[in-house]
């Protein structure tokens, strides 16, 4: 563990602490992809299979069981919640997520370091993190008017990344045979996603203005 | 041991 992946598991933590706040005290998922959140859930329950089979730390059993609870929440809130679900912007979230699932299934079936049943989910679930945030970026550019608590979702998830960058660049130079490509390139094109919603969050916060998107 | 792979990582 160094201070890269910690700060990065961190305001990845808050990101989801701040969404699941926002929908359980105010009773409102405006503005909240449920495309996306249903593509987290995904995602973690995927990678998260080795809980099952590895031990790493309790640190990190912890956080891979917040994580799941945290998104299956938040998949539960939006569907069934009976206020919080009347305010889910249905027609503007209209990105077809499973155009996202199938090649990227496609792409872990394809490239993998190993071709087991965990492995391939493991790397399925790389590839399918980096683009899980489409449908929210989407959205975010269809209503364009963001509360604060959506922007600073999205910045959060976009500072884990960056941190987690960070943390892979510090284990190369300080960890041999530190080589993942794949984990990499995954990284780096989510990492990528977030470029331009970075660049106006940091505009409207500069001139102290309500965050807009442009059409 | 350190583990050199990226599976310690969330």
């Amino acid at each position: 563990m160094n201070i890269f992946r910690l700060a990065g598991d961190m305001t990845h933590l808050a990101s989801v602490l701040v969404l699941l706040l926002k929908i359980h005290t105010i009773k409102s998922c405006a503005g909240v992809s449920l495309k996306t959140q249903e593509l987290y859930a995904i995602v973690f329950a995927t990678r998260y299979l080795d809980i099952f089979t590895s031990f790493y730390s309790i640190y990190n059993t912890l956080m891979k069981l917040i994580f799941l609870g945290s998104s299956f929440s938040i998949v539960w809130y939006m569907r069934y919640h009976k206020t919080v679900r009347r305010t889910y912007d249905r027609e503007q979230d209209t990105f077809r997520h499973w155009f996202l699932v199938l090649p990227c299934l496609l792409l872990a079936l394809l490239i993998h370091e190993k071709f087991t049943f965990l492995e391939v989910l493991w790397t399925f679930s790389l590839y399918l993190e980096a683009v899980a945030i489409l449908p929210q970026l989407v959205l975010l550019q269809r209503t364009r008017n963001i509360d604060n608590l959506t922007g600073q979702y999205v910045f959060l998830l976009g500072g884990y990344r960056g941190f987690y960058i960070l943390n892979w660049i510090y284990r190369y130079l300080t960890e041999p045979h530190f080589v993942h490509w794949i984990t990499w390139i995954a990284g780096l094109v989510q990492t990528l996603l977030y470029a331009d919603f970075f660049y106006y969050y940091f505009q409207s916060w500069k001139n102290n203005k309500k965050l807009q998107l442009p059409a | 041991p350190k583990d050199h792979s990226t599976k310690d990582e969330l």
